[in-house]
């Protein structure tokens, strides 16, 4: 398909089996494509794939079919970004920023996986008030169930049944609490962490062993003592 | 546009090797 029959097919409003298909189909031709491709789906395409994004985070019963095309679209929206025009479309799109932090689910820990890891680098190259729009998004997630704002990426920590799931969260919680440029607010986004239930987590994390998740508790634990030191 | 994609995999791995975060300290 053309980049425009993709625009057209998702304002059509499809039968959500038919948007899985086409979903899958618009991710690999998204990873595929010239990004002058992407360029052309996007000026229309970023904010309908929003849309159904927002129709089935809204949904108050969500079937399986609704869960797989969530996880379809998040991979879509990362295949979007895959280049520098995708990657500012979203970082100037406050709407994508709150529907990703909206799709940190942990009852769906493959598609948690892939939101957080998303978020991680949106948070690590955006600019300054980047952490801001990324908190801000995550509190208004946070409102909507009534929870505390950290509370699903810790609780994501400890699903140990999701090895990459962990791995994620730990990343994303070091691009958080790396950012800020003051002390202080470094301090207090980290011990919001711990009081949330890291403290808890941490040591079972690294009985672990695994490589991937050692670094980023190694990363944690070294900005951990230099800010103590700075302190 | 060769240079222009792959963008969003950069990041990932720099994250996941903790390069990401040294590059930040520095």
């Amino acid at each position: 398909l053309s980049s425009q029959e993709y625009v057209h097919e998702l304002r059509s409003g499809i039968s959500e089996e038919k948007l899985l298909n086409c979903l899958e189909s618009l991710r690999v031709s998204l990873t595929s494509n010239p990004v002058s491709w992407v360029n052309n789906f996007g000026h229309e395409g970023l904010g309908l794939l929003l849309d159904v994004l927002e129709k089935l985070l809204d949904k108050r019963q969500q079937e399986s079919i609704d869960k797989k095309n969530q996880h379809k679209l998040i991979q879509c929206l990362k295949a979007f970004m895959n280049n520098k025009y995708g990657l500012q479309r979203i970082l100037g799109d406050e709407r994508s920023l709150l529907l990703l932090a909206r799709a940190i689910d942990p009852k769906q820990p493959n598609m948690m996986t892939e939101t957080v890891k998303i978020l991680s680098a949106i948070c690590i190259v955006g600019e300054e008030n980047m952490l801001d729009k990324i908190l801000g998004a995550i509190t208004i997630a946070a409102e909507r169930n009534n929870g505390e704002r950290f509370a699903n990426i810790v609780e994501g920590l400890e699903n140990h049944e999701a090895l990459q799931l962990q791995v994620a969260c730990m990343q994303f919680i070091n691009a958080l609490v790396t950012s800020p440029e003051e002390l202080d607010f470094r301090v207090h986004l980290r011990n919001e962490f711990l009081r949330c239930g890291l403290k808890k987590i941490l040591p079972d994390l690294k009985e672990k062993e695994n490589e991937e998740l050692d670094i980023q508790l190694k990363v944690f634990d070294e900005n951990k003592e230099e800010d103590l030191i700075e302190l | 546009e060769g240079d222009e994609t792959g963008v969003m995999d950069n990041l990932l791995e720099a994250l996941q090797s903790g390069e990401a975060f040294r590059d930040r300290r520095k």
